[in-house]
């Protein structure tokens, strides 16, 4: 593609071309839009995260990542459509600008990129990081288990050769430290949105425990109106609640981490499908999935503007 | 590239404590090298598992011979990923 105009989202990208649309992205709005490399991978490839900031200095931010777990390809399409949208939206919707006037965005389209371009050379199903785990044939950890908020307890698997393994420590993912630095570093971010798929949830703290986040009712009640949102464009269904009770116990989840640190507006999305393509969603689905998330999206944001603490 | 011809991705309908009990017993067979797409989680929801070609029979014979109700969610998913492969071609050409 010649420009982010040009750019086909509609389809499923590489790597490469990803990372070419966030440097055009970047070219084409060079007062709005910033590339920030907050670490390496396991492999050595750059971890990038886009900043969308009208000015200030650490402002109070929201931070969206896609990608965390590979396959999940709907996920990375959608978040380069959000990129593509927050340039287009700020400016022209007055609720979104508002918020882009207050507040940064931090978007982090491949959180996995050594997975995700395996994902493309040699296994489209895989799902983990690729980093080698010592006495095991086997590779990889589930960088879904891998945050230091009831890290190794039930709800993950301490075998290497297993989907949800932790790894060895909390953190020990390069791609999860990274996100911990700079969340630790920028110390003023506000809302922390983790995006999958598929299943269609919204889900909010906790996972490896039962025992209900201090913010569970304002949760739930965003919740409810961010899927009401949602579905307000093409009446995709989403269920909400707690980690626990609408899936199962998962520890060293990436959001309860984040609520522990204190950030409360901590949410993370199950994108389509209920059971039809699960992780191979037709990439016709691709803008739709990402218009209607986006709705969902704002929902969150507006509130985190609104609400602030 | 690996290849996932003749692979299916079931759905399986759990209707109670015990069927979750016997589809999580499934999942620590680590030779059958199923892959579950969303985990067995309570009575209700549904589980979804890619399973390879030759662990079909023994897969679909264990439900069965427990009362576990399946569909078979997705056929082939090398089909479906030779879809996408050239749908990704098609767009890269043009």
């Amino acid at each position: 593609a010649a420009s982010t105009d040009t750019f086909n989202y509609a389809t499923y990208h590489t790597l490469d071309e990803i990372y070419g649309f966030m440097d055009m992205l970047v070219a084409e709005h060079p007062n709005l839009v910033s590339k920030l490399q907050i670490g390496k991978t396991y492999e050595g490839r750059p971890i990038y995260v886009l900043k969308f900031s009208t000015g200030g200095n650490n402002r109070p931010a929201i931070w969206i990542d896609t990608g965390i777990h590979s396959r999940e390809w709907v996920t990375q399409a959608s978040g380069i459509w959000f990129a593509k949208k927050i340039t287009q939206d700020y400016g022209q919707n007055p609720a979104f600008t508002a918020i882009l006037d207050k507040m940064d965005i931090f978007l982090e389209i491949v959180t996995n990129p050594d997975g995700f371009a395996f994902t493309h050379s040699k296994n489209r199903l895989w799902r983990k990081t690729r980093s080698i785990t010592a006495g095991s044939s086997c590779v990889g950890v589930d960088p879904n288990r891998n945050w230091d908020a009831g890290f190794g307890k039930a709800g993950a698997s301490s075998n290497p050769c297993s989907e949800t393994y932790h790894g060895k420590f909390a953190n020990s993912e390069t791609e999860v430290k990274s996100i911990v630095d700079f969340v630790k570093s920028h110390g003023n971010i506000k809302a922390f949105i983790s995006i999958h798929s598929y299943s269609q949830l919204l889900l909010y703290p906790y996972g490896y425990t039962t025992d209900p986040a201090q913010d569970q009712a304002e949760l739930d009640e965003l919740a409810k109106s961010a899927v009401t949102a949602l579905a307000s464009l093409y009446g995709t269904k989403f269920k909400y609640g707690s980690i626990i009770k609408a899936i199962y116990r998962a520890s060293g989840g990436t959001i309860d981490w984040t609520y522990n640190q204190g950030i409360k507006y901590s949410y993370t999305f199950e994108l389509r499908d209920t059971g039809r393509y699960g992780f191979l969603l037709p990439a016709s689905q691709i803008v739709p999935t990402a218009q209607e998330t986006w709705l969902a999206l704002l929902t969150i944001m507006d509130h985190t503007l609104k609400h602030p603490y | 590239k690996e290849d996932f011809v003749g692979h299916q991705v079931l759905r399986i309908s759990v209707a109670d404590e015990a069927q979750v009990q016997k589809v999580t017993e499934l999942e620590d067979l680590e030779h059958l090298q199923l892959d579950f797409w969303r985990g067995p989680a309570q009575p209700g929801s549904p589980v979804d598992v890619r399973v390879p070609f030759p662990s079909l029979q023994a897969v679909k014979v264990f439900l069965e011979a427990h009362g576990i109700k399946y569909t078979i969610m997705i056929e082939d998913v090398q089909s479906l990923l030779d879809e996408e492969e050239e749908q990704m071609f098609a767009f890269q050409a043009r």
